[in-house]
């Protein structure tokens, strides 16, 4: 049954949607069965697909709230092995709507589920931040991805993420572990970029990805194409090194 | 009294920080009294500033948990006319723990109201969601600060976020305007910057800052140091242009 990612970092900014979306993009020309759900109400994963969010009535909302079985949310992205439930603005409501139902931190987990025999690998794209949501995609996670800009302020959250995590894996989900760190946004003209990778590698010896995503433009541009980097940028530096990092992720989940 | 500024935008890493930071330092430059109030549970404003979080025991968190007095919570930053709340960890906790107390929203404003007199600015930093501690921000706030990243995904939440603005204009505080958008990483190499701008303008014709932030690697160092962009890169082409758009924002206040 599929193994379910939560990609995640509260700093904002860091590339969690770009990183969801284009391994999702990988894993699927991998021929794994692939299915994003976007956890963040500002629903830039749909976006960044070019899907329409347009009379979005079955979204991750409805499916955290149970109104609509996550069967119908489900929707295609035109591209093979690769689907999404979109999110919509609906679902920055959820924590005070659920604040007295039992449970409520394994809404997602129970839907998921009933879906999860028909994917290999189901992606959860969080909001910057470290509340219902989140603890919720924790909880129906295996295993977290955590993308980390090379960033100075990138680093501060470092220990809350990693506490949070622990805290997640003792109560509501032991399985729960870390699968890697992306390092995102990698500029080379500066040191301070080298400096975040090596203290990232003492933070997360085992954990961290050899291969950075450099800084690109032309990651920037392909959201507002709808179109992922392989199919806007097939030869560019960043296109390349997610590349990279999905096969290093597919070999440490035993995919190949 | 002071005028009460939330720099708020929920789409994550577009600069609310770095902006809060460097606007506060033009305007404690020009003899404005300024307080800077981190909102965050990040905590980035103090690491920005070079002021350390070790035993913090008065921050944001107990000042709207009322345990505090906000007073006692304010802390110096070795800069002239410009003090500093720092946030911890425990902020993120705060949905939660008051989602029963009555007037919850305006738990921020009222610790406010006992220091209003000292300053001419209080800034208020805020997290990248509309949740509990960015409402109780509007609550709080005369005018709102819009940092917007020069990309794409940047332009999807805008609407979203002029919703909760007339929404908590309607409905909690019926003084609160929009100050400026401030356009931040504009990035010259690029044609979609400048379409980000002309969609902004036609969004916000009469609030849009002219001078756009450049993108700057300084400006992404500088925090690593604890500095802010005059004392880091004082020539430096975002520092400059911070301070053009804090000369801009202090006629909007009148406060020339
Ligand atoms: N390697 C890259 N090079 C340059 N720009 C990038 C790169 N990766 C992502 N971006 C851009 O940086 C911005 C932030 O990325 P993204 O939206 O994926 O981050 P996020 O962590 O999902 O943000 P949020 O915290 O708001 O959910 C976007 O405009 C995106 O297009
Ligand atoms: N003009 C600029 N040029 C280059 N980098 C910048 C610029 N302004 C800010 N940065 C860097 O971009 C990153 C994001 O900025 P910042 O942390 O201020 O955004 P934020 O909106 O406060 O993020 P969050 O949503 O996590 O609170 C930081 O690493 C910062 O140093
Ligand atoms: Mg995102
Ligand atoms: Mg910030």
């Amino acid at each position: 049954a599929g193994i379910v990612i939560a990609c995640m970092n509260q700093k904002g900014g860091v590339g969690k949607t770009t990183s969801a979306v284009n391994l999702c993009g990988e894993f699927a020309r991998r021929n794994l069965r692939v299915l994003l759900i976007d956890c963040d109400a500002q629903g830039n994963a749909a976006t960044s697909l070019g899907v329409s969010k347009k009379n979005l009535t079955k979204s991750t909302y409805e499916v955290i709230m149970g109104t609509e079985p996550i069967a119908s949310a489900i929707q295609p992205t035109n591209r093979p092995n690769f689907d999404l439930i979109a999110a919509s603005e609906r679902l920055s409501g959820v924590q005070v709507e659920l604040v007295d139902s039992d449970r409520r931190e394994y809404r997602l987990s129970e839907a998921i589920a009933s879906i999860r025999t028909k994917y290999d690998v189901i992606m959860l794209d969080c909001p910057p931040a470290l509340g219902f949501v989140s603890v919720n995609a924790l909880a129906a996670a295996n295993t977290v991805c955590i993308p980390l800009q090379c960033e100075f302020l990138a680093l501060e959250g470092l220990a809350q993420l990693k506490n949070i995590i622990d805290r997640v894996h003792e109560s509501l989900n032991p399985k729960l572990s870390i699968l890697g760190v992306v390092m995102t946004m990698y500029d080379g003209r500066t040191n301070l970029a080298q400096q975040v990778v090596d203290e990232v590698r003492r933070f997360f010896p085992v954990h961290i990805c050899n291969t950075p995503i450099p800084r690109s433009v032309r990651a920037s541009e392909a959201p507002s194409y709808g179109q992922m980097l392989y199919e806007y940028d097939p030869e560019g530096r960043a296109t390349t090194a997610y590349q990279r990092v999905a096969e290093d992720l597919i070999v440490r989940m035993n995919l190949k």
